[in-house]
C-alpha cells in the first residue's frame, strides 16, 4: 500500500520500478504509467503521469529527477512528491487544486542505468552507461547532451571526464527520450523542473549565457517565494537566481534546452546539503529534505498558476 | 561492507584557492590524480575563491595532503572515512541483513 512502502529509505531502481507498477493499478484515478522509451541498457522509461482525469484542456508541469546517478535525494524525491500528491489530494485544498488543473508528469528516475550503476558498483556515478568505441571510458553527462549551446563552456569533449557531452546532442537515448515527449506536448507543459542534488539553490535559465530572460520577473518572483517558503520549514537557506551567474556558465543542459524549446518556466533544485554530507545525504534527511521541497514545489505551481501568463 | 569495503579510507576534502596560482596548482593536482570532483562539476570551473569538493581515494590521500601543506593552502577534510559515511547513512546493511 502507498503507506506501507517506506519513503524514508533510498530504494534500488527496482524497488522504485516495482512501486510505480503497484501505484498504476492502485490509484488509476490520479495516476498512469507509462514508457517514454528505453535506456541505452534496454530499460524502460518510466514516467507517472498525475492528475485528475478531465476533458477539458489541461496544462502540465514536467518533474524529473535522478539525471546525475549519485544525487540520490533527487528520485528520493520524485517519490515523495508523489505519495504526497496522492495522500493528500483530498484534505490539501493547494494539492487538489494542483492536480485538478493541472497534470504532472514524473520520472522519479531520468538515469535509470546510471542509477542502477551507483547501487550495485560505484556509489559515486554520475553519467549514463552507454559506450563509447574509441576509449575506455564509459557515460555521458545527460546534464551537457541536450541541444542548446551543445558542448560549449562547462562541458567537456573527452569521454572520459564527468562533463562529457557526448559525440552529438541527444546521442543519449534518455535524453532524446525525455526531449522528444517535451518537443512533442511543448504547447501544454507550462513548467520543467528537475531535481538534482547537492548545493541547496534554485537555478533559472539561462545557464550556458550571462543574460536575463524575457520572462525574468515572473520567474524571479516564484524561485523568491519558492526559497522563503522552502525555508520557512527547517530554517534551510537555498539561494535562487540565474544559473550562469548563481552557479557558473554551462551549456547542453536540460533547463536551458526546455526554456529554449518553448517551455516557459524552467527551474533546476540542487537539494540539500551544501557539503558538509555531499552526496550521501543521510536516510534520516530524506523526510526533512523533501517536506521542506515540497513546500517550494507547491509555491512555484501556485504561483505560476495564478500570477503568471 | 556495501561495495566491497573499496571506499575505506577515502576522503572528501574542501579546498578554496586563495589566488589564481593555487587554483592553477590545485587543477594540476587534481588531473595528476584523477580526483572524483564533487563541486564544481569541472576542473575547468575552479578559479580563485571556488569551492571545490574532492573525493580522493585512500591511496592519493598521501600525495594530496602532503602537497597541500607544502603548497600552503587551506583544506578542511569534510569526510574522514567515505565507507564509514555511507554506511552509516544508510539502512542498506540492514536491508541487507534483512534479505
Amino acid at each position: 500500500s502507498l503507506s506501507a512502502y517506506n519513503y524514508e529509505v533510498y530504494h534500488s531502481l527496482e524497488e522504485i520500478q516495482n512501486w510505480m507498477y503497484h501505484l498504476n493499478k492502485t490509484h488509476s484515478s490520479l495516476i498512469h504509467m507509462f514508457s517514454i522509451g528505453k535506456s541505452y541498457e534496454g530499460r524502460p522509461l518510466f514516467v507517472l503521469k498525475l492528475g485528475r482525469r478531465s476533458r477539458a484542456y489541461k496544462k502540465a508541469v514536467w518533474i524529473d529527477c535522478g539525471m546525475h546517478a549519485r544525487e540520490w535525494i533527487g528520485p528520493a524525491f520524485c517519490q515523495w512528491f508523489v505519495k504526497e500528491a496522492l495522500l493528500t489530494y483530498k484534505s490539501d485544498p493547494t494539492m487538489r487544486k494542483m492536480l485538478n488543473y493541472l497534470h504532472f508528469y514524473v520520472m522519479p528516475v531520468f538515469n535509470v542505468d546510471g542509477y542502477h550503476f551507483s547501487w550495485t558498483n560505484d556509489r559515486f556515478w554520475r553519467k549514463t552507461r552507454s559506450r563509447n568505441s574509441m576509449f575506455g571510458c564509459r557515460g555521458v553527462d545527460a546534464n551537457r547532451n541536450w541541444k542548446v549551446k551543445w558542448c560549449d563552456v562547462g562541458a567537456s569533449m573527452h569521454p572520459c571526464d564527468d562533463t562529457y557531452c557526448g559525440p552529438f546532442p541527444e546521442s543519449e537515448p534518455e535524453v532524446k527520450a525525455v526531449a522528444k515527449f517535451l518537443r512533442k506536448h511543448r504547447k501544454h507543459i507550462k513548467a520543467y523542473l528537475s531535481f538534482h542534488a547537492y548545493a541547496q539553490i534554485l537555478l533559472y535559465p539561462y545557464s550556458y549565457k550571462r543574460a536575463t530572460i524575457p520572462n525574468f520577473n515572473c520567474v524571479e518572483s516564484a524561485a523568491h517565494k519558492a526559497v522563503n517558503a522552502l525555508q520557512s520549514v527547517y530554517g534551510v537557506r537555498y539561494r535562487h537566481g540565474p544559473a550562469s551567474s548563481t552557479l557558473y556558465v554551462s551549456s547542453g543542459s536540460s533547463m536551458d534546452w526546455a526554456y529554449k524549446n518553448g517551455i516557459p518556466y524552467t527551474f533546476a533544485f540542487e537539494l540539500r546539503d551544501t557539503g558538509h554530507f555531499g552526496f550521501l545525504l543521510p536516510e534520516m534527511l530524506i523526510r526533512p529534505t523533501c517536506t521542506e521541497t515540497m513546500l517550494a514545489v507547491k509555491n512555484i505551481t501556485m504561483h505560476l498558476l495564478k500570477k503568471c501568463p | 561492507h556495501l561495495y566491497s569495503n573499496r571506499y575505506a579510507g577515502d576522503k572528501v576534502i574542501r579546498l578554496i584557492p586563495n589566488t589564481e596560482e593555487e587554483a592553477y596548482a590545485l587543477k594540476k593536482i587534481y588531473r595528476q590524480l584523477k580526483v572524483d570532483l564533487w563541486q564544481p562539476r569541472s576542473i575547468s570551473y575552479v578559479s580563485e575563491g571556488t569551492v571545490t569538493d574532492v573525493h580522493i581515494p585512500q591511496s592519493g590521500c598521501r600525495t594530496l595532503l602532503a602537497f597541500l601543506q607544502e603548497t600552503n593552502i587551506q583544506y578542511k577534510i569534510l569526510i574522514e572515512d567515505l565507507q564509514k559515511a555511507l554506511e552509516n547513512g544508510s539502512s542498506l546493511q540492514t536491508q541487507r541483513n534483512r534479505r
